[in-house]
């Protein structure tokens, strides 16, 4: 479950990159 | 920023052909936001999934029968890259960052 908050986190962090 | 809205693409495919397999990356000619058709066709899929598990890679599959697996994976991978979609429960599990 941590794992999916973090993959979670992790994959929202590259769509704010993304348009950044 | 957010492409709005619950895109539910009703039911699963119709068009068959175009078998094509995408090459990932390289100049994007998609019709939508710059993916390509299979992978909003994957992307709406996991979008339109209700369960908190995410969807399956044999759900995706058994959605889009008319994709070989290679390309949805490829469609997967790219998606994930891109931070639209993310694992859950394992590597076969995918929910999308833009549902809830």
């Amino acid at each position: 479950l941590e794992r999916i908050e973090r993959n979670k986190a992790a994959a929202l962090l590259r769509l704010a990159n993304r348009h950044a | 920023n957010k492409s709005s809205g619950p895109l539910i693409t009703g039911n699963s495919v119709g068009a068959s052909g175009m078998g094509d397999v995408g090459s990932l990356g390289g100049s994007a000619s998609g019709p939508t936001n710059g993916l390509t058709l299979h992978q909003s066709q994957v992307l709406n899929l996991i979008k339109a999934y209700p369960k908190p598990e995410g969807l399956s890679f044999q759900e995706l599959r058994s959605q889009l029968p008319s994709l070989n697996a290679s390309v949805i994976k490829q469609a997967v991978d790219f998606l994930s890259n891109e931070g639209h979609i993310y694992s859950t429960v394992d590597d076969e599990h995918f929910k999308s960052t833009d549902a809830e």
